[in-house]
């Protein structure tokens, strides 16, 4: 069975924000390493990969393999109804077909338990191979999430462009265009790693998508590479991680 | 112009 328990439901709250948008059902893999899940989005143009270790966890257990078919939607209406201080403990049979949540306030004086029924979801899980990325670049998560709104007024394609001296995303369209250049910082808030220069093209309604999870970690990184996809990562505080995978625009 | 590729051509099933 699995026994899973957050110190806060404000975590669960920013995990389901972060993917909700972008996947609407999805399957929560629960090993005795932690939870995983993966899904592509409705168009199989991204793909967004969530890792939770058991150390994001103030109590875990799971003594098989359990995969939990999830609704986003209804598991937000879940966690939008405790408070974000509550802890909740996740729990499942081992052939489950329902999640419980059981929410617990600060002083213990209010729990509230749901049960949420499990799909039975058949979704392709794909092999994400180790990459050399060309390009490395860590910056404010805040900053990250500004820049794509910006660009998304002019166009909806954005242009990254990454050399030694800095990071540029450009948009053209119909009323004028964008330029936003980053340099690496002194102060460390960013940096730029280039192995090769690189510009690719992406959409940016799903780079918007992505910045979502922006209320999970203070930094994002950002990774490019000729002909691979773009990966976008949040760490989830020091044991877990979510990154989104984007596919390329490419020239006809 | 550009086209938007799939996610499923760069990475696998497995």
């Amino acid at each position: 069975m699995l026994e899973a328990r957050l110190g806060e439901t404000q975590l669960l709250k920013k995990i389901v924000d972060a993917l909700k948008e972008i996947i609407s059902l999805s399957t929560l893999d629960c090993s005795e390493t932690g939870m995983q899940l993966q899904s592509m989005d409705n168009s199989h143009v991204s793909l967004v990969s969530l890792s939770l270790q058991t150390g994001c966890f103030e109590k875990y257990r799971c003594d098989r393999n359990v995969s939990l078919g999830l609704d986003l939607k209804s598991l937000s209406k879940v966690v939008k109804s405790a408070s974000g201080d509550d802890s909740v403990t996740l729990s499942a049979a081992d052939k489950a077909d329902k999640l419980l949540l059981s929410f617990e306030s600060d002083n213990k004086s209010r729990t509230a338990d749901y049960e949420l029924k499990l799909l039975n979801l058949d979704q392709d899980h794909l092999g994400i191979p180790d990459t050399n990325y060309a390009c490395t670049v860590q910056m404010p998560s805040s900053e990250f999430a500004r820049i794509c709104r910006d660009m998304s007024m002019f166009s909806e394609t954005v242009v990254i462009s990454c050399t030694k001296q800095g990071i540029k995303f450009s948009a053209n369209g119909d009323l004028g265009s964008a330029n936003i250049k980053l340099a690496e910082t002194s102060k460390g808030d960013i940096t730029i790693d280039v192995e090769e220069p690189i510009t690719q093209s992406f959409a940016g309604r799903y780079l918007n998508t992505f910045t979502r999870a922006t209320p999970l970690s203070d930094r994002v990184k950002i990774c490019l590479a000729p002909e691979v996809p773009l990966l976008v990562e949040y760490s989830i505080e020091d044991y877990g991680y979510i990154r989104y995978y984007l596919a390329p625009k490419v020239d006809d | 112009n550009s086209t938007q590729t799939s996610i499923a051509s760069y990475f696998k099933k497995v």
